[in-house]
């Protein structure tokens, strides 16, 4: 496990997109190993909450602070399932969620809203794809660099997926041309985008099972 | 969030090094002058936002601190309005006949007028050295048994007076779909969604919409200082430290210790719950 700090890491050029990959496939990984109910529950309870920043903040303190706390809503399902079942104590299904809900809480309220109906039009696999092909070969420039996104991964998106789509990317900084598939890299858009990557392919994952 | 958007943007415009904005009008409450916030990462690749803890540092100081005196800029001005409109028209893959289209419009419309309270460093000098409460407060106890760092709060940008935030947007698609998505999926897609919304927000006056920080550094005898440059990166409770010190200590007795400082600083400290073992720590280097 790499021990560096990311700004101390990313001013070394230490990290490139595939060290990312691999820490989003470790968690993604690490959420694969529950059983498909419980993946199912948190599936469907992180729905409804995020139109609600608090309700996730909430969650993510009750599996952060790994305390016993009661809450409400769909916050408590979860962690009603999470602590079913007895396992061995160094398996500790909160750390995938907790690295999601990290993540979530890295966008705005707005790529919350859009998030939710991405996960409702079930566009979570195109939406992963388009921002792997946007940070694959940009994530280690600091400068602007102009790039085209391939129209058969737009075609599946469709109208008003692709405006969710457009959104979700304009939210991170990148100005999106809804008339063209052009667009330009801003390191501005690394970290926003970079858990974008990382909160559609553990959703996908959990939309899967 | 339209909070979110006006704070985000008028950081930018003014920003400087080091502020940060508040991304919620609920949470603006928690970003005063001195409030701790705390951060626990879990990615190397993107930050936490900061977690506002509800206490301040003259909380956790032992009696005797003196709170240190500010400095309130004059007001400035901020006016932003945006008017924009996307068109996006898209064709379709083969296997499927026919065409989509979708409209965006959106205006939006804010001004602020806002000033800056600071501490200067000069002034902060009165804090450093500070001894903690004794007993600590048990939400200092749960931070550092997760190694979590703290940050207190030393710059804020707040209202002057209270505004109203305006957006408004609406999304229209249109469009005729028809033909196979896959071998199970046939059939056909006409019609046209049509989506308005139009918001307001009134922000009261006091209201934070961006702050600095500094991080808060507790050495072992509890004598607690503030890190001038955010850029620092040294660990908050430095006596988790030095106990990781002592065990390397125990550990090799026959020689020097193993961990240096800068390699302690790549060390994790991991708590387990199995029954009979109260506090297990092991090292990973």
């Amino acid at each position: 496990v790499p021990s560096l700090e990311p700004k101390q890491a990313n001013s070394r050029g230490a990290f490139d997109f595939q060290h990312l990959q691999e820490e989003v496939f470790r968690k993604t990984e690490a959420l694969a190993q529950l059983s498909k109910d419980i993946q199912g529950v948190v599936f469907y309870n992180i729905l409804p909450m995020l139109g609600d920043r608090g309700a996730l903040q909430d969650l993510m303190d009750v599996l952060d602070l790994d305390s016993w706390d009661h809450l409400k809503g769909p916050g408590s399902i979860i962690l009603n399932k999470l602590r079913q079942g007895s396992r061995p104590p160094w398996v500790k299904p909160q750390d995938s969620i907790l690295y999601l809900l990290q993540a979530m809480m890295v966008l705005s309220d707005t790529q919350l809203e859009l998030l939710a109906l991405s996960m409702e039009k079930r566009i979570l696999l195109w939406q992963r794809e388009l921002v792997r092909i946007i940070l694959e070969p940009n994530f280690k420039y600091p400068w602007s660099i102009p790039f085209t996104l391939p129209p058969e991964l737009l075609a599946p998106l469709q109208g008003e997926g692709l405006a969710i789509t457009y959104g979700l990317l304009e939210e991170c900084g990148l100005k999106m041309e809804l008339s063209s598939p052009r667009s330009t890299w801003d390191l501005e858009a690394k970290m926003p985008l970079s858990a974008l990557y990382g909160t559609l392919s553990l959703l996908q994952q959990l939309a899967e099972a | 969030s339209i909070f979110e958007r006006v704070s985000k943007k008028m950081v930018k415009n003014f920003g400087g090094k080091d502020l940060r904005p508040v991304k919620s009008l609920l949470d603006a409450t928690h970003f005063r002058q001195f409030s701790i916030l705390r951060k626990n990462p879990q990615s190397q690749f993107w930050e936490q936002p900061d977690i506002p803890v509800e206490y301040s540092l003259m909380d956790i100081l032992a009696s005797g601190s003196s709170v240190p005196e500010v400095e309130v800029t004059r007001p400035f001005f901020f006016s932003d309005t945006v008017i924009q409109k996307w068109k996006a028209g898209v064709s379709v893959s083969a296997g499927v006949d026919g065409s989509a289209t979708g409209e965006f419009t959106q205006s939006r419309g804010s001004t602020l007028e806002f000033q800056k309270v600071t501490v200067p460093s000069r002034n902060l000098e009165s804090l450093q050295n500070s001894k903690l409460l004794d007993p600590e407060p048990s939400f200092l106890k749960h931070c550092r048994e997760r190694g979590d760092n703290l940050y207190v709060v030393t710059e804020v940008v707040e209202l002057t007076n209270s505004t109203t935030l305006h957006d408004k947007s609406s999304v229209n698609t249109l469009g005729k779909l028809s033909g196979s998505w896959n071998t199970l999926i046939k059939g056909e897609v006409q019609g046209e969604i049509v989506k308005d919304g139009a918001m307001t927000l009134t922000i009261p006056q006091g209201t934070v919409m961006a702050y600095k920080k500094k991080q808060l550094v507790i050495k072992g005898n509890g004598v607690t200082f503030l890190l001038i440059s955010t850029d620092a990166k040294q660990k908050t409770f430095q006596d988790e430290l030095l106990k990781l010190q002592g065990c390397s200590r125990t550990l090799f007795e026959s020689g020097q210790p193993v961990l240096s400082s800068l390699s302690i600083g790549r060390i994790k400290e991991h708590y387990s719950q199995e029954p009979g073992i109260s506090h297990r720590s092991s090292l990973i280097i």
